[in-house]
């Protein structure tokens, strides 16, 4: 089993809250870290969203545009997408 | 595709499931049947075989929760998280939950509990998610699937496959020996655009297609069809037969032909059978039907009788008063005579000649015109 804290995004979660739990719940982002580095491309939280992007068929930005919201807002299996 | 880390898979082939608590959203038969034909999605491609357990430790344990359900990995509410899964082995290990704050349907209005069923118990049998957008594990989940036409892709295929192998020989229904079980049919007419059926019924899970002295037995699972003489699997049913359908509560096929009927099991035939279709309350001016379907949600048969119908309360076990009815005026735009119907994913399909007719009972029109052999994928 994963440690899959508290699902989704409710009520009032920004974006950046929301894109943050996803990427720690299916993408093995390390959780609770103060993950935003302004404007570094190395940044953990970069290579993490084009580790989402790719693995979910979007184009790698390794920003957080609208296709990549559209997709991270749409029901789906709560078992993680990469394995620790 | 991609497997847990560690590649985890059962050592056995013959795996058990339980299903612990049921969603109010369905009928428990309802729930029966997705997951049934969940698992048969994985048997159909793998040597792996599913028994049902009733109570006690299952390998596969399949239960519906809201919120905190004591996995620390709680669901969250509507939307987003629909369920989840764990790898083979023990304990919770295998078992599969569904968030009971979606609306679980059998159709494609909610959130369809066959498909995320099928996802799910990919998780159980050792699947991790694939990358590949039209494949059963891809992590999103996709409303707009076509629950006719559903079946893996080879993506999944290969990832299942990889775990367990290929199936070995012995089909669901087992054939009784002849020298040629399976035949290969005149390749035109499979997928001639003016194939018609005499009879058409499902069949735990897969859909029969009767014509002349042959069938064909389709699966959701396998691209083309099987093609059979129908007594190498019943020798004492009748060829060109008028009318055949499913009560999926008693596992048994009823097959019609003029005044009479037959009921198989599998392909045992039943005891005491042909009987006269005028016991089961038609009256004795009718001398043959020209198609039947159960419903098994209402548990009402519907036999069609040139431009009328009657219906049969399978709980009653017996014909309903007040028919016959038109069948044009309950069922709107299913004009011409019916030569075969059968009921899947909550629509009825009715065969006429060449042409099939998606019937959706809940909008009370035809949803779709199709050619009779769609099924076949040509």
């Amino acid at each position: 089993s994963y440690p899959l804290h508290g699902g989704s995004a409710r009520g009032g979660d920004t974006d950046m809250e929301l894109l943050q739990k996803y990427l720690e719940n299916y993408y093995g982002l390390a959780r609770g870290v103060k993950q935003f580095v302004k404007n570094k491309d190395s940044s953990p939280i970069v290579k993490k969203i084009q580790e989402m992007q790719k693995f979910l068929g979007l184009e790698m930005t390794g920003k957080l545009d609208s296709s990549t919201m559209d997709v991270m807002l749409k029901p789906r299996c709560g078992v993680p997408d990469v394995g620790a | 595709f991609s497997t847990f880390p560690g590649s985890p898979k059962w050592k056995e082939n013959h795996l058990t499931y339980r299903i612990v608590n049921y969603t109010p959203d369905l009928p428990k038969e309802s729930v029966d049947s997705a997951i049934e034909k969940a698992l048969k999605v994985w048997e159909e491609v793998t040597p792996l075989k599913f028994s049902r357990r009733w109570e006690g430790e299952a390998d596969i344990m399949i239960s519906f929760a809201a919120g905190e359900h004591g996995d620390f990995i709680p669901f969250d509410g509507p939307g987003l998280v629909l369920a989840h899964a764990y790898a083979p082995g023990l304990g919770i290990n295998g078992d599969a939950h569904f968030d009971d704050d979606e609306q679980w349907t059998e159709d494609t209005t909610g959130t369809n509990l066959f498909l995320v069923a099928a996802h799910e118990l990919g998780h159980s049998l050792g699947l991790f998610h694939s990358a590949k957008p039209e494949a059963l594990m891809y992590p999103v989940y996709k409303f707009s699937a076509d629950l006719a036409r559903f079946r893996l892709s080879q993506d999944d295929v290969d990832g299942i496959q990889s775990l367990y192998g290929p199936p070995t020989a012995s089909p669901a229904v087992p054939v009784v020996p002849t020298k040629a079980n399976s035949l290969e049919p005149e390749s035109s007419l499979t997928c001639s655009p003016a194939l018609s059926f005499d009879a058409v019924s499902t069949l735990r899970g897969e859909f029969l297609f009767f014509k002349d002295r042959y069938f064909w037995r389709q699966s959701l699972r396998t691209p083309e069809p099987g093609f059979y003489l129908i007594s190498s699997f019943w020798p004492s049913l009748p060829s060109s037969m008028d009318a055949a359908y499913e009560v999926t509560n008693r596992d048994t096929v009823f097959i019609f032909k003029g005044d009479q009927f037959w009921a198989v099991r599998g392909h045992e035939e039943q005891a005491g059978y042909p009987k006269s279709i005028h016991t089961l309350g038609l009256p004795t001016t009718v001398g043959k039907i020209d198609a039947a379907v159960s419903d098994k949600e209402k548990k009402k048969t519907y036999f069609f009788v040139e431009d009328q119908y009657w219906r049969f309360d399978e709980k009653k076990q017996s014909m309903e008063p007040g028919f016959p009815r038109k069948i044009a005026a309950d069922f709107p735009g299913v004009d011409s005579k019916v030569d075969a119907v059968f009921e899947a994913f909550g629509f009825f399909y009715f065969f006429s000649g060449s042409s099939q007719l998606e019937f959706d009972p809940n909008a009370k029109k035809v949803s779709h015109v199709l050619k009779s052999n769609s099924w076949f994928n040509c």
